[in-house]
């Protein structure tokens, strides 16, 4: 997956 | 969630409240760049701006806001309830030199060109470089106290295990964000120097200028 809008991570 | 993401996050955690709690019981922030922790608080404030779109889990929830609590609440020590000891004369690294030109890159290099992604790009962007008032100063008054140089192997130490979470992402989840990842080396080397003074002399960090 790349490039996601729905980041998960902080 | 892997142990090495976890870690991460934790020891983000701790360098946040090591610097806390150093400038409230010592009633005092000199040492401390406050444009360093006024370009983190920009940081933190432009990424989590998601906590308003998405919910990705409580513990995300509650991480973004004792960041974004903390940035703010260290500023606002700095440049309000203890500014008489703040060492405004060696904390000259100019600012806009960092936000400029990395406010230009995340318009051109993002994932999707949407107010909030750019945002986000703009945040991790800005995240890699924002140390480098807090070393430009250290580099002019010559030393640091020990615990700002605690404060600073965490946060140091945050980035690299995050390296490792991304490696475990990449072989078990097949999980990249190219972004991230490039923006989190040079996060890393950035702190090198550091580390090596850090094991190397323990105690006092002087920063060679």
């Amino acid at each position: 997956i790349i490039g996601r809008t729905r980041h998960d991570e902080l | 969630m892997n142990i090495f993401r976890l870690a991460g996050d934790l020891s983000h955690l701790a360098a946040i409240i090591i610097l806390l709690l150093k400038i409230w019981k010592t009633r005092s922030c000199a040492g401390i760049s406050g444009k360093s922790q006024i370009l983190f608080a920009l940081v933190f404030t432009t990424r989590y701006l998601d906590l308003l779109t998405s919910f990705i889990s409580l513990y995300n929830t509650c991480m973004k806001i004792i960041y974004i609590g903390c940035a703010y609440a260290t500023v606002h020590l700095i440049y309000m309830k203890f500014k008489a000891t703040y060492d405004g004369n060696h904390d000259t690294f100019r600012i806009e030199f960092l936000i400029v030109p990395v406010g230009g890159l995340s318009f051109l290099v993002n994932h999707d060109f949407s107010p909030l992604e750019i945002l986000w790009t703009f945040s991790i962007y800005l995240e890699s470089v924002a140390i480098l008032p807090q070393l430009f100063l250290i580099s002019k008054t010559g030393e640091a106290e020990t615990i700002t140089t605690h404060y600073l192997f965490c946060l140091g130490v945050y980035r690299a295990l995050y390296l490792f979470n991304w490696i475990w992402r990449f072989y078990f989840e097949g999980f990249f964000d190219m972004i991230a990842i490039v923006a989190g080396v040079v996060q890393t080397i950035l702190y090198c120097d550091f580390f090596y003074l850090y094991v190397t002399k323990g105690e006092k960090v002087a920063i060679p200028s």
